[in-house]
């Protein structure tokens, strides 16, 4: 069964919470055996990785997520699935040449805050919208 | 860095494709444009354990604001916006949430100048901001000056102060400025913290042409209206200690529906 995305208590320090870290860090061996049903997995943004904590004051990443798996038929009801991805998967099981299987993607992002150092020294607080995904579904 | 990449309870690693020098500009390049920045900036002071008064409120005010974010789940995250009126004896609390802020952006205190003990009544003290890093695309919900105010000298613990800021609105060689009152604030003589005045209207003013920018004056008379040197009052300029530096706060929001710029 696909490991259900752990629910993380709130971050006190700015310390690393995963052991994982970007650029490029995926959580799940992509076996080829066991079909991975649409979900969240783990990717960390790491601006200590990026080297710039010399203008980034906090935080020093954050976690970003991203949707991957397969949304085959049954959609069953975990997968968030669309009206219009279940007619498509129905119509992909007919036929599987001419109409592909829904997509697995974002379905709520939310934003992240990141605070810096601008050239003339002035402090930013920056809220940026739609930077981490909440939660996947097929479209 | 090309290092297989090991996974929680996974001993199997998933190989990393290294990046070349040009692919890892771009992968910065890319990553700076999404979070609005046109390039890397270099500040003069580094970002690790800031001391200064604006870092340190700015980084209270982040951590309210990631705070929220954790616990919220797709609701919008707000950023808070301190008490307008406030006084605290610590560094300057985040305060309450008042207004949904998609950037605050603390400014430097560029320029200073007094009218001190030395030069006739009435004193004051001017301070000039740096607007150079304005988001574009986003007005202005709220703009807060933040002055410590220390004990002072001694002889008027008991009396009360009435502090003013006002915005230079024009200067002339001849005459006085023109100026335009912000806001006020009426303490005792022996109060000691962060005092927070409202200048909205200033900032709004100065983000319509920067040639408005002349900066805020400030000052300090006694109940029945003698002026008093600001200094001597205890307020505390450019340069007092770091952690007690005056700063400006202004709280941005984005315009209701940004076009999508295509890159």
């Amino acid at each position: 069964a696909a490991k259900a995305p752990r629910r993380r208590q709130p971050k006190k320090s700015n310390d690393l919470p995963h052991p994982n870290r970007l650029p490029g860090i995926f959580d799940d061996v992509h076996a080829t055996d066991r079909r991975q049903v649409c979900r969240r997995h783990e990717l960390y943004v790491s601006f200590q990785d990026l080297g710039w904590l010399d203008w980034v004051i906090a935080p020093q990443g954050y976690s970003a997520y991203y949707c991957e798996g397969e949304c085959a038929f049954p959609l069953d009801s975990c997968m968030n699935a669309t009206n219009h991805a279940i007619l498509q998967s129905l119509v992909h099981l007919m036929k599987p040449e001419a109409v592909p299987k829904a997509c697995c993607a974002p379905t709520k992002l939310s934003a992240t805050s990141v605070l810096y150092y601008d050239s003339n020294n002035n402090v930013i607080l920056k809220k940026h919208r739609n930077m981490v995904v909440k939660s996947c579904g097929c479209h | 860095s090309g290092s297989t990449v090991r996974r929680r309870g996974h001993s199997a690693g998933v190989p990393q494709r290294r990046l070349s020098g040009a692919e890892r500009r771009d992968v910065q390049r890319e990553i700076l444009s999404v979070l609005g920045l046109p390039g890397r900036p270099r500040p003069r002071i580094p970002a690790r354990a800031p001391s200064a008064a604006a870092p340190l409120f700015m980084l209270d005010l982040y951590r309210a604001v990631a705070g929220e974010e954790e616990e919220e789940d797709g609701e919008e995250a707000t950023v808070s916006r301190p008490v307008l009126t406030g006084l605290s004896t610590q560094s300057p609390p985040p305060g309450s949430v008042v207004s949904r802020a998609d950037t605050v952006v603390s400014l430097v205190n560029m320029v200073e100048q007094d009218r001190d003990l030395f030069s006739p009544k009435p004193y004051w003290k001017e301070f000039r901001f740096d607007l150079t890093q304005v988001p574009t695309g986003e007005s202005v919900t709220a703009a807060e000056f933040r002055i410590y105010k220390g004990r002072g000298v001694s002889g008027h613990g008991n009396s009360s102060w009435h502090i003013s800021i006002y915005e230079v609105a024009a200067e002339h060689p001849t005459r006085e400025s023109d100026l335009f009152l912000l806001d006020v604030q009426d303490l005792r003589a022996g109060t000691e913290g962060w005092l927070v005045f409202d200048v909205t209207a200033a900032s709004n003013h100065w983000l319509v042409d920067q040639k408005y920018n002349l900066g805020l004056r400030l000052y300090v008379e006694t109940e029945d209206g003698h002026s008093v040197d600001p200094g001597s009052a205890g307020l505390v300029g450019r340069r007092g200690p770091r952690s007690k530096q005056p700063f400006m706060v202004t709280f941005f929001r984005a315009s209701p529906s940004p076009a999508r710029v295509t890159r």
